[in-house]
């Protein structure tokens, strides 16, 4: 049991470092237990962006902490993916460059989860296979239709 | 296993039923502020067995009922089914395609289906137990909630991955 | 003392019905005591979008949300203007059409109370008198470059 | 009153000094995550005299010194001069022009002055206190918080309109 959770805790750990390395173009992640007693020691997150000092979570910016948090996601995403994936507007915090590497990430891992996500980033619209527009043509009265994709998808 | 399917009705703001078909890869959902984007994914949560009204929105689970509009007089019930595509076995269940629906009446009756069979909601919440999917902070991340993976207190991070973990 | 708060109450409550109906094209907006101790009652907040029925501030969507936290800060903001404000991305949940109006609002109430706001919106940045860019061309070290508006500003 | 600009060196990512010259209208200040811009927002507070490292993101009030980079080193002390045009004569001191400066260095000493002469931090917090600047919710607002108006407990709201009122 304490093997199990500190053998998943290790690949967690290492694939979070490798999906932070990925969206962020570099830097160092980690995952440190703030204790000994591996059966109840909480969670802490260590971030460093690259070519910045290592400095406490709270002093990242909302877009930095918005990336890291996704990086965390997909990590835990990697060693065990869920069938599917419902995620919505998880990308508000980021600019545009960011946006367009959150799409790219989520293109590779759709081949091992389905994503379903609500957004109204275009980056992230172009990743995707199908797209649902909801509108309130009545008031107070959703309507969903079908939005065809240009670029040949 | 994937989602093929969502059938919603009464749900929100869903006064006329609505179906979405999904792919296996990624479907994007948008559209202006206020539409019903989010209340589609209130609809997933809802129709896997979600039964707290507060990660809904609402004070009430009666909330999610269809509540009328200036034009429009409320609904009496709320519909949601969820059809997923069991090819590769994953939920021991000896079906290649499961639709699970719940209703809601406003007398607080409820109603649980499994291909249109009547169970309770446990049940339903068994078959997507052991996939890792119904949990917030990692399947299903709700609006303006992707953050607390870092604010929480490192303890209860913990549980989010003794769950995955 | 209770006169007072009593008198401004009912100020930036019929200012809070104005502001939303101009931010929401319509609807209705109160503020009201949830109690009848004027010292001590808390202030509830009621709100329905135009052609919806009036529901729990929580069933709303998160850019009704956003865009009816702006109205009241406008409400207080037309009782009490302060000589300046500082917004950081709090248009952050608004589509663009009410990133539009948020816009438009900023410019009239910018005659009595200088704003300084930090976005990534389009529709924001157009309603600005002047802008600034921030970068990072040194990793981890800050560079401000002013920027020219274009269209005549 | 309103400002006219402000001057940061060595505060938080400001290694180099920085310089912005505001209109009395509309300033917008854009650029990438991570760049700066909520730093420049950060900086005003402070030398307006907030006190709470939280506030300010950091977990004490050493951490808004610049802490190097990769490639460079630590600076000492961080300052911050925000300077006001007073011709309306708002603030009830005799000068057309306010520069409020404040410095905090790395021993933990701190430093305060208005239009150069040395001052302790509430004569600059007294300056700006009755015009209704300082306070979160409503004329600072910070990155992620203007949701707050709402969803705070109606008992906390109501400190917000006492200030306001
Ligand atoms: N029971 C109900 N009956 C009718 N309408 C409802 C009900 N519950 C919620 N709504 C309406 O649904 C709307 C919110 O929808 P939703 O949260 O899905 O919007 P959204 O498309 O996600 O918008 P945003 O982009 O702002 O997040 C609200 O206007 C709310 O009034
Ligand atoms: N004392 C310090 N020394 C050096 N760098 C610092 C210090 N404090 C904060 N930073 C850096 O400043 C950056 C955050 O800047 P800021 O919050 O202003 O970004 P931003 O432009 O608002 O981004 P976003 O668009 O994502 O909100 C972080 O990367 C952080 O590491
Ligand atoms: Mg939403
Ligand atoms: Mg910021």
């Amino acid at each position: 049991m304490t093997e199990q959770f500190k053998y998943n805790f290790r690949i967690i750990r290492e694939n979070f470092n490798l999906t932070f390395k990925e969206l962020f173009g570099g830097g160092y992640a980690d995952l440190r237990l703030d204790g000994d007693d591996v059966l109840n020691a909480g969670i802490e997150i260590i971030v460093q962006p690259p070519g910045k000092k290592l400095q406490t979570l709270s002093l990242l910016s909302g877009g930095e902490r918005g990336l890291a948090a996704i990086a965390l996601i997909f990590a835990i995403l990697k060693m065990k993916p869920t069938p599917f994936c419902v995620l919505d507007e998880i990308e508000a915090a980021l600019d545009d460059a960011n946006v367009n590497r959150f799409a790219e990430f989520l293109k590779d891992y759709s081949t091992r989860t389905q994503f379903i996500i609500i957004t109204h980033r275009k980056g992230s619209m172009a990743a995707a296979d199908t797209l649902y527009g909801v509108t309130m043509e009545e008031k107070g009265v959703s309507k969903v239709v079908s939005l065809k994709l240009e670029g040949g998808k | 296993m994937y989602l093929k399917r969502i059938e919603v009705k009464g749900f929100k703001s869903f006064a006329d039923k609505i179906e979405l078909d999904f792919n296996g890869g990624i479907t994007a959902i948008v559209g202006p502020n206020g539409s019903g984007k989010s209340n589609i994914s209130d609809a997933i949560r809802w129709v896997l067995g979600e039964q707290s009204a507060k990660t809904l929105r609402g004070a009430k689970m009666e909330d999610v009922i269809f509540a009328g509009t200036e034009t429009r007089k409320p609904l009496g019930c709320a519909e949601v089914s969820l059809t997923i595509d069991n090819s590769d076995g994953i939920v021991p269940i000896e079906y290649t395609e499961i639709t699970v629906t719940r209703r809601l009446y406003r007398s607080g009756e409820s109603e649980y289906l499994i291909n249109n069979t009547p169970c309770r909601l446990r049940d339903i919440q068994e078959i997507f137990m052991d996939t890792g999917i119904g949990k917030d902070g990692y399947s299903l991340i709700g609006q303006g909630r992707v953050d607390e993976i870092l604010s929480t207190r490192s303890e209860d991070r913990r549980n989010l991955f003794e769950e995955a973990a």
